[in-house]
C-alpha cells in the first residue's frame, strides 16, 4: 500500500467521524443530506460483500466493517433518533436518488469486468460512489450557508477523492499490470464533482470567513 | 493469465 492509497483511506475516515463528531456533539443533521448517507450505505453494502468470500489484510477487512456500520449508524440516526431526525431539512433534500440507484444499476450491467453477481455490484457500487455526493451538494447549494462541519466532512471526502486518484497514477507507474479503468474513470468523475466546492472552500479559506455557496 | 483484478482497494 503506498502512502497516497493510505492518506485517501485516513481522510475518508476523518470525513466519517467528523461527520459522526458533529451528530453526536449537536444532535443535529442538518446540512447533511440523508439521500447522500443512504446511497453510501448501499454503495458500501454492495462492494463490500467480498468480506465473504476474499480476504485480502486485516486492514481490508476492518476498514470494510468500520465504513459499512458507520454508514449505517448515521442513516439510522438520521431517520430514527429522536432528537436528530427533527433537525433534519428534509424540504432541501429532495434529489431523485432512485433515479442515481436505476442508472448506476443499468450502468454496471451493461459495463463490469465480468458478468457476475459480485463484479456486478462491485461495478454498481464504483458508479454510485462516485455521483452519491450529488443530493449533499444540492442541499448545501440550496441551503447557501454551510456549517463548519459539514464545510469540513465534505472537504475531507473530497480530500480521499483526490488521494485515490494519486494513488493511481503512483501504481500505474510501479505496477506491472495495473489496469482498473473502471475505477479510474469513475473516480475522475467523483473528483470533478467537488470541484466546485472546492473552489468555494478555498475562496472562503483565504478570506478567513465563513463558507458561501453562490444561489 | 487471467485478466481479473485483485479488488485491493477500498
Amino acid at each position: 500500500m503506498n502512502i497516497f492509497r493510505f492518506l485517501g483511506d485516513m481522510t475518508h475516515l476523518i470525513s466519517i467521524l467528523i461527520l459522526l463528531l458533529k451528530i453526536y456533539a449537536t444532535k443535529s443533521c442538518s446540512g447533511i443530506s440523508l439521500k447522500t448517507q443512504e446511497l453510501y450505505a448501499l454503495v458500501f453494502l454492495a462492494r463490500y460483500l467480498d468480506l465473504f468470500t476474499d480476504f485480502i489484510s486485516v486492514y481490508n477487512s476492518v476498514m470494510k466493517v468500520v465504513f459499512i456500520a458507520s454508514s449505517l449508524a448515521i442513516v439510522w440516526c438520521m431517520r430514527r433518533h429522536r432528537v436528530v431526525r427533527r433537525s433534519y431539512d428534509k424540504e432541501l433534500d429532495t434529489f431523485r436518488h432512485y433515479f442515481l440507484v436505476a442508472a448506476c444499476l443499468a450502468l454496471a450491467l451493461l459495463v463490469q469486468e465480468k458478468f457476475t453477481f459480485l463484479e456486478v455490484l462491485w461495478a454498481f457500487s464504483i458508479y454510485l460512489e462516485a455521483v452519491a455526493i450529488l443530493p449533499q451538494l444540492v442541499l448545501l447549494q440550496r441551503s447557501g450557508n454551510v456549517d463548519n462541519l459539514t464545510g469540513q466532512y465534505v472537504f475531507f471526502l473530497g480530500a480521499y477523492r483526490a488521494f485515490y486518484i494519486l494513488n493511481w497514477i503512483y501504481r500505474y507507474f510501479t505496477e506491472t499490470h495495473f489496469s482498473r479503468w473502471i475505477s479510474c474513470v469513475s473516480g475522475l468523475v467523483q473528483t470533478a464533482l467537488y470541484a466546485d466546492f472546492f473552489y468555494y472552500y478555498f475562496i472562503s479559506w483565504k478570506n478567513n470567513s465563513k463558507l458561501q455557496l453562490p444561489a | 493469465a487471467s485478466n481479473e483484478v485483485t479488488k485491493d482497494e477500498l
